[in-house]
């Protein structure tokens, strides 16, 4: 966009535009299809989000081919024409900024999915106070176990198309941390469950243990949450 | 997956036209 802007600027000069009829006919094409893409991704997404959000960015890109093509009519038939350049920068520049947030809508549909994960685990790690027999502890272990592998698969997935390394970092410690801890708070709850049937000695300490690891996997996953909602362009300043 | 290929379609069509526009007016020039 700033080098159409630099081309309109010199074109004070008096130079003539080219017939962009061809390069401008690619990029109709091109919104065609991102267009039908994106309704796609609409009709077949359950995100209410997503679904309020995207029309608009379609909108604002098929506008901005609409100014292209002006553009080009309007040039081929005065290729010095002031207006045409004007909607040709215009048009372009609508043509990223809508794609942009075509992008950013989908991405923060796939976070929002990712958190969801994350979330049902913390929903099963709230339950782990109050499992004190060996039967809910397999139950425990059955639900809990897919639930996390689900969401330790979509984090590292995510941090490893992160191009932020600092946020890449983060989930891949994070996500370290709540793979060690999982198997020492399965260990602890079976500790607990152990001492509660021999009588209950040493209970307190072994709740408390137990707790204390509940809490640490969960705070990990709250930091995994708030990282994924991060975005380098907030972090940047949104410049 | 679509989406994004769909929108690299669309820098890739654009940056072109930016190009076009602007080799032809530097040879003008």
């Amino acid at each position: 966009v700033s080098r159409l802007v630099i081309l309109h600027e010199e074109a004070e000069d008096g130079n003539a535009m080219p017939d962009l009829a061809r390069p401008v006919q690619a990029v109709s094409l091109a919104v065609n299809n991102l267009v039908k893409v994106g309704h796609e991704t609409i009709e077949s997404s359950d995100d209410v989000i997503l679904r309020q959000d995207m029309p608009s960015a379609l909108h604002r890109v098929e506008n901005a081919a609409t100014l292209l093509q002006q553009a080009s009519d309007m040039l081929r038939a005065d290729p010095y024409s002031g207006p045409a350049r004007k909607k040709l920068i215009e048009g372009s520049r609508g043509i990223l900024q809508g794609t942009s947030a075509l992008l950013l809508c989908f991405d923060e549909s796939e976070v929002r999915k990712i958190v969801k994960e994350c979330k049902k685990v913390l929903d099963y790690l709230g339950v782990a106070e109050v499992i004190d027999t060996m039967e809910d502890l397999v139950q425990f272990l059955r639900d809990i176990s897919p639930a996390l592998s689900r969401a330790a698969r979509e984090v590292a997935a995510r941090a490893a198309e992160l191009t932020h390394p600092p946020h890449a970092d983060t989930l891949t410690r994070c996500l370290d941390s709540v793979k060690q801890l999982a198997p020492v708070l399965i260990c602890s709850m079976k500790i607990y469950i152990h001492i509660l049937t021999e009588g209950g000695k040493g209970i307190e300490e072994a709740g408390e243990n137990r707790n204390y690891l509940a809490q640490k996997m969960a705070d990990e996953i709250h930091e995994i949450i708030r990282v994924l909602q991060l975005t380098s362009y907030v972090e940047d300043g949104g410049e | 997956e679509m989406i994004l290929e769909a929108a690299k379609s669309i820098i890739a069509a654009t940056s072109a036209l930016v190009r076009a526009a602007s080799a032809a007016q530097r040879e003008l020039i």
